[in-house]
């Protein structure tokens, strides 16, 4: 919250849109602020109101540098944009950075994040220190299409202005937290020696000389990439990864995307009954893989691009009683495979488990 | 691995850390330089008050994570104090 406690003395607030930045058709603009409007109204009982030419509750201009308000902007990056509490006058208003490179997809900074983000100070929101959060102070892009509100967010606005009206409340995601014993995990991939943790919109990185774990979004790296990814794993000997969600599957090389993808499951030979990959790891001494679907699982051979004869099979009897397999990988020799917040030990030598930990044990908690 | 800065590097980081913590953290602007001795300590404090609002480790030194913190687009909203 901002000290004091700012806040509007009502509900029906009115904005308008002073002048338009050059990097975008005015179109664009205005839906992008529209749908920034959109974000706060649809959880509190506010409105927004647009107006053409009187003075509005909600200001929103694009400036160069100094422009007459103490705090001059400092040309691209760095500063984006920054707004006013509550009030009258400067109150309220919106300032972007005319200087940055405004989109509305992934390149430069998207028009609709920063602008959310700032009408959380217009409405009174201060920072937030959930990396999660939209009001937290630093950039970061999420698809507009996948955009949620957070629940910190949500939390702090309502906490203001009350809940929304609608019948049913709105909730939000929230960021997961390291050492949360309940964490579980979407999939689970190796990535040039560092440890790769998708969950949601996020992907925890541990790289084994840190003893920190970093939680970054999956788009900070892939803006194009979904978030929910539900398989991966890492071909070691191509220095690729390979990425599944629903049908559909993409290959990263390197760090990169590789062109032409996503591509459907289909061309790696899983039949039409299959619409998804829960799991999967690549077995580097034998070059096949394991993909885990439901209750079965098949391999395929990475050498001869097709999967073996003979399967599917059924995960209970190769692996034992480790349940529907959420994320799985492979490392030193081991496979470990994850049941919600379960993780197994599998010894491929040994065919059997040989010890099972929380979900979290990688993370040093 | 991390590469020591360089001598250049370090004088830049300087002004990058001072620069951010009196834009976001409240840090006042000292102009009679003899302060600024005395005045470090005060720029520690205000550095660990930012890592600790990152979560990062609270070392109230310029380490590479927090360096890497402060070289990433933000709004101009300082994090804590009112913007007036």
């Amino acid at each position: 919250f901002t000290p004091g406690n700012p806040k509007w003395k009502k509900n029906n607030l009115t904005y308008r849109i002073v002048n338009y930045t050059t990097k975008m058709r005015q179109t664009d603009v205005d839906e992008a602020i529209q749908k920034a409007l959109k974000v706060w109204s649809s959880v509190t009982p506010l409105t927004f109101q647009k107006t053409e030419d009187k003075i509005a509750d909600i200001m929103i201009s694009f400036a160069y540098r100094d422009h007459n308000d103490n705090s001059p902007f400092d040309g691209p990056n760095g500063l984006l944009a920054h707004a006013f509490q509550p009030g009258e006058g400067l109150g309220g208003d919106v300032h972007l950075d005319e200087e940055e490179t405004w989109t509305k997809d992934g390149r430069g900074y998207n028009l609709f994040i920063v602008v959310a983000h700032e009408l959380g100070h217009s409405l009174g929101l201060s920072h937030s220190n959930d990396p999660g959060a939209l009001m937290y102070p630093n950039y970061a892009y999420t698809d507009p299409k996948e955009f949620l509100l957070p629940q910190d967010d949500i939390d702090g606005i309502q906490a203001i202005y009350g809940q929304s009206d609608d019948a049913v409340q709105p909730t939000g995601p929230t960021t997961p937290q390291v050492c949360d014993p309940n964490l579980t995990f979407d999939a689970i991939t190796t990535l040039r020696g560092e440890m790769i943790f998708f969950k949601g919109r996020y992907m925890l990185r541990k790289h084994p000389e840190r003893s920190e774990t970093e939680l970054n979004f999956i788009s900070l790296f892939w803006p194009n990439l979904p978030s929910g990814i539900q398989a991966a794993y890492e071909n070691i000997e191509r220095d690729e990864v390979l990425l599944f969600k629903e049908d559909k599957y993409w290959v990263i090389r390197g760090y990169d995307i590789v062109r032409g993808y996503p591509k459907p499951i289909y061309r790696l030979g899983f039949p039409k009954t299959v619409k998804r990959v829960n799991a999967a790891y690549n077995d580097e001494t034998t070059g096949k893989t394991y993909f885990f679907v439901a209750d079965r699982y098949w391999r395929y051979d990475e050498n001869k691009k097709s999967m073996d004869h003979g399967y599917p099979r059924k995960i209970i009897h190769d692996f034992g009683k480790i349940g529907r397999v959420d994320a799985a990988f492979q490392k030193d020799g081991y496979v470990y495979f994850f049941h919600k917040t379960t993780q197994f030990q599998f010894d491929p030598r040994a065919k059997r488990i040989v010890s099972h930990m929380k979900s979290i044990s990688w993370f040093n908690c | 691995f991390p590469v020591a800065p360089e001598k250049e590097d370090e004088g830049k980081n300087i002004n990058l850390v001072e620069t951010y913590l009196q834009n976001f953290y409240n840090l006042q602007k000292d102009h009679r330089p003899h302060l600024r001795q005395g005045g470090k300590n005060h720029l520690a404090e205000k550095l660990k008050e930012m890592q600790e609002f990152f979560g990062l480790q609270v070392t109230g030194k310029p380490d590479r994570d927090t360096l890497e913190m402060m070289n990433k687009p933000r709004c101009g909203v300082p994090d804590v104090e009112q913007y007036v």
